[in-house]
């Protein structure tokens, strides 16, 4: 489904240039459950951006559905982007002048659907992460964990076919953890949602199918 | 050291009212190595923004040194904040527009250093979190899990007497997490720094002296 084939991605920072990805190959299946893991720094974020259609990279090749990716016309790119994918970002990138649930709903917004079954479909994803409680305070109202929990609402109300969930779990409890890794578990289980997971917990990592290891920029396992 | 008694916060939003912090009372010794855990909205943060007279409380004493604060004056009230308390916030709040290293000796310009002895001493932190390679990047020019070492390096380079620190390994894989807290233990240990932490992760939380449980804005432990 989403092919990375001899991926580099470099930045420049004035007269130093930094190469983050040196090189990645690998394929994500349809209905995978796949975590992404590795040191802080070694890329993982940035291979995200790059499955995402975020970033473009700074030579290989990425397939989405056997489709080569081109990146010369942004439209095609954010309308296929807008249509198959829903983020959790790292830093959530809540819109703070909106309210959580109306947060959750700007995504359908792009989706011909009525503003009452734009209200019902946030609700019910905003009551699969428990914050039905603080669904019309604004981002600086919630609690760190809170505002992950409505980005992650976001990412899924959209009913995506593939999701890519920057650390997840990283700001909440164990127990309210593991309640997201069983949500993502029953969408991929019973909706074949396609789920892509960079974590630094073992224990994230370990729920799920398989796992990609990036180190320095190159896959180490 | 500091000493709360029956701390009461709550916030409004619309016609809400939110009883965050909900009677709490304890003291954190000097030189103490604390952590504060509990589940994602139990208060954690808004505890520490109360230690750290960034907010006041809706009722209750907080007593720094035997000291009531009264929060009237709030240029007596930054001028002690800034002498005495270290944050690692858990949104990091770095500045965007500065590189890592000015980041890190900001609150240095309050100390009357000149500008060598601040980019020497900024230095010496930034390879204490091992970020010396990317001392010129900007936040945005860095990971989630670099955002965070440079905030705690800038916590930490004042050398105060209390640092505050709120999910200071979230953002870090296990390996580099530990190396965070053997410094947070060496400053504790070496030079007798009052830490109090604020972790989801039971590791973490088990290598401090002691552990305060908040569930529902309140003690349970
Ligand atoms: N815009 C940028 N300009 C320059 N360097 C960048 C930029 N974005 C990222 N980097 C560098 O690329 C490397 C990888 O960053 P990335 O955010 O992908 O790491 P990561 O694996 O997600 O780390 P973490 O676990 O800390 O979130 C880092 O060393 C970072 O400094
Ligand atoms: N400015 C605010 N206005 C209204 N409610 C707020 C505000 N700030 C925090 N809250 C509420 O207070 C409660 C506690 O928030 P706090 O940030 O202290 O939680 P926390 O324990 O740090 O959670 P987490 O582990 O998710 O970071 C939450 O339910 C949150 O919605
Ligand atoms: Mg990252
Ligand atoms: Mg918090």
């Amino acid at each position: 489904m989403l092919r990375l084939t001899d991926i580099h991605k470099s930045y420049h920072v004035g007269p130093t240039t930094v190469d983050v990805l040196r090189g990645i190959s690998f394929t994500v299946e349809k209905g995978e459950l796949l975590s992404i893991i590795g040191p802080s720094g070694s890329g993982k974020s940035t291979l995200m951006n790059i499955l995402g259609l975020l970033e473009q990279p700074s030579s290989g090749t990425y397939s989405v559905e056997d489709t080569k990716i081109t990146y010369d016309d942004d439209r095609t790119l954010s309308s296929l982007r807008n249509k198959m994918i829903g983020f959790v970002f790292q830093q959530y990138n809540l819109l703070p002048r909106l309210t959580a649930i109306d947060n959750v709903g700007l995504p359908l917004i792009y989706r011909g659907m009525s503003e009452k079954e734009i209200t019902e479909r946030s609700m019910e994803y905003i009551k699969k992460v428990e914050m039905e409680e603080r669904s019309r305070h604004k981002p600086t109202e919630l609690s760190g964990g809170q505002q992950q929990r409505i980005a992650i609402a976001r990412a899924l109300a959209g009913s995506p076919s593939l999701i890519l969930a920057d650390e997840p779990t990283g700001a909440l409890d164990t127990h309210t953890g593991q309640e997201i890794m069983n949500l993502f578990k029953r969408l991929n289980e019973e909706e074949g949602i396609t789920i892509v997971v960079i974590t630094h917990d073992p224990k994230i990592a370990a729920q799920c199918r398989r796992k990609v290891e990036l180190r320095d920029g190159i896959i180490t396992g």
